[in-house]
């Protein structure tokens, strides 16, 4: 498997509440090179809703820093994609 | 095929080699046939498994829309593997494939799916170009004519649910939506199997409305997704798609709704975040399993419900 390696990249999951949560995303969105797993895109984003993105690894401390600064809450699914790339093949099967 | 393994992520040679494998093993049970070509020319194969006879009626699955969604074609190729498997040693698998047909498409989107494997694997859309923008790629679940691109979906060819310049624009789609226009009167269910986030939906997508069939189809998913949970116990949410995960225009399964076909369904296999679009290897076994389940379940409906 050649190209992108996804060393350092990270996926998050951030729990939105209410319409202020939508619109801090749609912020981040705009400055942040933000590829988003579920919903498909920013513009899906619902109230009471659960958001998973995947951030570049140059994006990381900027993304942390907003979402600990606006005070939305997430986790870290995936700190480093490129390790779960690696493990997905992990068959023993011949 | 060499190489070829159902418990491991096969890449689009091996799968193409696969079908004409398959297809030349079983020729009682298994045909292939080539619907359309890529943007990029490689070819769209399709097998129609199931006995042949006259009037049967049939089941479309279609597998890879995405092309990060790995286990969307592995269990494509799980399907077949199972159909050939137990046909004649299995009582509900013999009924089915001596009453109805599948059509199988292993791989909507291959050109993405091989760049997913050289190039990017986070790549989602198709690989195609279009007058006027240097951004590659439409999402090919944003570009059938159903309530095309009016939610959900966006116009800028940059974004990942860029829908296109028009509807079926795509050649993937076309050749896909081609087909089952030509075979509507023999198709009777329309699957199409995503990841992730472990759901059942069925239309509409497009618009909060709900179908004619809704109650219907909300007891038949019900009823599959609990069928489903009885092997590993994985639980599935299901309804409508715009208000079960959210509204998106140009669906293959509402525009196959929209044409007739009533039982169509958008199947989102494991998991639910943990590994999203990298789920294991060692993973696609239980996952095809329980997903297995959930066909058998749909198929034996639709056969007592001509």
């Amino acid at each position: 498997h050649s190209g992108e390696h996804f060393e350092g990249e990270k996926v998050f999951r951030v729990f939105v509440e209410d319409e202020n949560h939508i619109n801090l995303l749609h912020a981040l969105a705009s400055t942040n090179q933000i590829d988003f797993w579920k919903p498909d895109s920013v513009t899906q984003i619902k109230p009471h809703s659960t958001v998973d993105f995947r951030v570049e690894a140059e994006d990381i401390s900027t993304v942390e820093d907003f979402l600990e600064q606006n005070e939305l809450q997430y986790e870290v699914l995936i700190s480093n994609l490129r390790s779960i790339l690696e493990a997905q093949f992990d068959s023993q099967v011949r | 095929a060499t190489g070829h393994s159902y418990e491991k992520y096969n890449n689009w040679e091996t799968i193409e080699a696969w079908t004409q494998q398959v297809a030349s093993e079983n020729p009682d049970l298994i045909s292939r046939s080539a619907i359309g070509t890529t943007f990029e020319g490689r070819t769209m194969y399709l097998l129609k498994v199931g006995k042949p006879g006259p009037n049967k009626p049939a089941i479309f699955m279609d597998c890879g829309f995405h092309a990060r969604e790995w286990i969307s074609p592995a269990f494509c190729q799980w399907f077949v593997r199972e159909a050939v498997r137990t046909y004649g040693r299995e009582i509900h698998m013999t009924e089915f494939l001596e009453k109805l047909d599948f059509y199988v498409l292993p791989v909507v989107n291959i050109d993405g799916y091989v760049y997913t494997w050289t190039k990017n694997r986070m790549w989602r859309k198709t690989r195609s170009t279009h007058d006027g923008t240097t951004c590659i790629g439409t999402d090919p679940n944003r570009n059938f004519d159903a309530g095309w691109c009016k939610l959900g979906a966006s116009r800028n060819p940059c974004d990942e649910t860029y829908c296109g310049p028009a509807a079926e624009s795509e050649k993937e789609t076309k050749a896909l939506a081609n087909f089952i226009r030509n075979n509507l009167s023999s198709i009777k269910a329309y699957l199409t199997i995503h990841s992730y986030s472990q759901m059942m939906l069925y239309p509409y997508s497009y618009d909060y409305k709900l179908t004619e069939d809704n109650v219907e189809l909300n007891a038949l998913a019900k009823a599959t997704v609990k069928e489903l949970a009885t092997l590993h116990g994985t639980k599935y949410t299901y309804g409508p798609g715009a208000t079960t995960i959210y509204p998106a225009a140009g669906g293959s399964d509402d525009w196959a709704y929209d044409q007739g076909i009533k039982y169509s369904f958008t199947f989102e296999l494991r998991d639910k975040g943990r590994y999203g679009f990298a789920l294991p290897e060692s993973k696609i076994r239980p996952t095809c399993e329980e997903t297995m389940l959930a066909i058998k379940h749909i198929a034996n409906y639709v056969l007592e419900h001509p």
